[in-house]
């Protein structure tokens, strides 16, 4: 049709509605090869392995309109404006993201325009900007223990380097200041040299 | 507390809490998990050395242990609710295995789902107090997610009214599943079905394989530890070779299928009942992605919000690695890409009770969409979150590298995930082929529901490239 589906980059719904059309083209296309292929007289068998490429590119095309839209449709249930609001700013930033990474998709099938991709490009950027004084917030509501993270550079008080330094200690390594390898091999090789 | 962390969490547009809650369900959920948590927590008996400075073989001894106080404690505080039992052992484990992790899941899964009721009463006590110890034996050393292409064979003695199990050739070798090495004493074992000298395809089996009093393997069972791999250090990933194992009938699973005495074969209302247990499996991955994806997301967002490293302008201290676009630009698509498969996991979760409570009552009609939607969704999900795990650990720079970071625990924890449970672009074709099917239909004027309806359009619509 030549006028992309997508009108508003920040339109939500018109995101989804791209990432359905994506999907539907891919598998049309991927479908329409492998039955072209049959037709043509190849085994169903050999004519799928043909097609395999684009037959898995399809599932990803359709999986990935899958995550978009229950990720949208999730917001409908959030009622905290403020919750509300960070998190339509992360499914903004996944879906837009996920343009960015297969615009050749996009693009191919009409749904965005060539200076539409480069608002996508820079809408990205605007919104890592809005993520940026939220990012250590986001993480904390993940509500993971530090003995759930098991790491000291996620530690939820964020004291990484003194507690390094007494994880290092604690390293079978240093049970002892002098290994024993040093008495057993290297010792004797220094008085030969 | 770092003055970094405390600053960002006041400057916060919203209250995390309330966000904890939404991916929990409810506020009394988040309240209840994190009471479990305490209970671990509080707890000194899961008190151990740091399994990064353990041997392999000091590591499966813990890890052993700690499964055993694990079933003592969860029994003592009597939790029995299948999340809350994950929450419990979820704050056990960290980025650790549990030995013991596919007797609860697959095994007991399959005793659940596969069994006549008769051998559910069998079964189920034993399995419940790990008399019977078991694991699920699939794959073999040269098959996988190909299930047609299992050796492994199970042929009726109508005489003796038994299954004779046997291991044809090396490559038929039962290899991988976890704890099956040195825990397990039984195995549910997928072998290809011989009867009245036919074939009758993938059947399910339950194998005692090991003394239930010494452990000592059992005669004509050759079984062991498959060695040291990439993680997964805590569990006995082993192998598993018959030669010509006689077992009763009654230890062909037989809610769907059956084995006369005289070896006539009743087929299952469904061959994609084998395939509920996968199902299952499929869907809980796809949560997993989410929990591994948004665990490497916190530590490598906290220390960039606590690491100070190079300039932005001259002169002036150096700034968080936060504050860097670039960082930004790795890191913040994937915290996205966390909560969309939260979000998703929680979705998928849903669906697999909604649906299998269908089928409980027989009907069928959503579990060809349910298995290719887990299918797919567990290979989508999986790829991604393991590619962010990874980029997760570059962005902490040289200290994402050290055992300490906890990202590598992460990492090595879930990549089997991409590989394990249907590899992943096998997985992506069998998605494939419900679109396909879903596609044809359309075409020919079917109307369809679910996640495909938007393929009812399509064969109107001439969707071509369009030429820029």
């Amino acid at each position: 049709s030549g006028r992309s589906v997508v009108t508003d980059i920040n339109d939500l719904d018109s995101l989804v509605e791209a990432y359905k059309q994506r999907a539907a083209w891919s598998v049309a296309s991927a479908s329409r090869s492998f039955a072209a292929d049959m037709k043509r007289g190849k085994r169903k068998e050999d004519a799928w392995n043909k097609n395999s490429v684009d037959l898995v590119r399809a599932s990803e095309a359709h999986c990935h309109y899958v995550v978009v839209r229950l990720f949208t449709s999730k917001l409908s249930e959030i009622l905290d404006v403020a919750a509300h609001r960070i998190l339509s700013s992360l499914c903004l930033l996944y879906a837009l993201h996920g343009i960015s990474r297969n615009a050749g998709d996009f693009l191919q099938v009409g749904l965005l325009s060539a200076s539409q991709i480069e608002q996508v490009q820079q809408r990205i950027k605007d919104l890592l900007a809005v993520i940026r004084p939220n990012a250590v917030a986001l993480v904390d509501a993940f509500d993971y223990t530090d003995s759930q993270l098991g790491s000291v550079l996620g530690r939820y008080d964020g004291n990484v380097y003194d507690n390094m330094f007494e994880w290092a200690k604690k390293s079978p390594l240093n049970k002892t200041q002098v290994h024993e390898s040093f008495h057993k091999y290297l010792k004797p090789l220094q008085s030969k040299l | 507390m770092n003055p970094d962390l405390s600053r960002e969490r006041a400057t916060a547009s919203f209250n995390p809490e309330t966000i904890t809650h939404i991916l929990d369900g409810s506020p009394e959920r988040t309240r209840r998990r994190r009471e479990i948590e305490r209970l671990v927590n509080d707890d000194p008996s899961f008190q151990h050395e740091d399994p990064n400075f353990l041997s392999r073989s000091e590591r499966y001894e813990v890890a052993i242990k700690k499964s055993a106080v694990m079933v003592q404690k969860m029994r003592e505080h009597g939790i029995s609710d299948p999340e809350e039992i994950y929450w419990f052992k979820r704050n056990c484990l960290g980025s650790q295995t549990d030995p013991l992790g596919l007797h609860y899941s697959m095994f007991t899964d399959m005793l659940n789902k596969q069994c006549s009721d008769s051998q559910r009463q069998k079964w189920l006590p034993l399995a419940r107090n790990l008399q019977a110890i078991g694991t699920y034996a699939q794959t073999e050393m040269g098959h996988g997610t190909h299930l047609r292409g299992l050796e492994t064979t199970a042929t009726y003695d109508p005489s003796t009214q038994e299954f004779i199990l046997n291991s044809p050739t090396v490559s038929s070798i039962k290899w991988w599943p976890g704890g099956l090495g040195k825990t397990s004493n039984h195995a549910v074992v997928l072998a290809q079905l011989y009867t009245q000298g036919e074939c009758k395809g993938l059947q399910a089996f339950i194998v005692p394989i090991r003394h239930m009093g010494t452990h000592e393997p059992l005669p004509g069972v050759v079984v062991g530890d498959i060695g040291p791999k990439f993680g997964f250090d805590e569990t006995d990933n082993g192998f598993l070779k018959f030669d010509k194992v006689r077992i009763p009938r009654e230890n062909m699973l037989m809610k769907y299928a059956q084995v006369e005495p005289d070896g006539t074969y009743v087929k299952p209302v469904s061959d994609k009942l084998t395939y509920g247990t996968m199902v299952f499996i499929r869907s809980m991955i796809v949560g997993d992605s989410a929990r591994s994806l948004s665990r490497a997301c916190t530590i490598a967002v906290r220390y960039s919000a606590v690491r100070h490293q190079s300039e932005i302008r001259a002169g002036e201290p150096e700034p968080q690695i936060l504050d860097f676009q670039t960082q930004q630009y790795k890191l913040f698509p994937l915290l996205a890409t966390a909560y969309a498969f939260q979000f998703v996991g929680s979705y998928m979760s849903q669906t697999y009770h909604r649906i299998t409570g269908d089928i409980q009552q027989g009907n069928l009609n959503e579990l060809p969409e349910l298995h290719a939607l887990s299918a797919g969704l567990k290979a989508f999900t999986t790829w991604a979150a393991n590619t962010g795990i990874e980029e997760c650990r570059m962005a902490c720079g040289g200290h994402g590298y050290s055992r300490c970071s906890g990202i590598p625990d992460i990492y090595v924890t879930f990549t089997p995930a991409c590989t394990y449970e249907g590899e992943n672009t096998v997985m992506m074709l069998q998605t494939a082929r419900f679109l396909v099917k879903s596609y044809t239909a359309a075409v020919s004027g079917e109307r369809l529901s679910g996640m495909v309806s938007y393929l009812n359009n399509v064969s109107s619509q001439r969707l071509q490239p369009q030429p820029l």
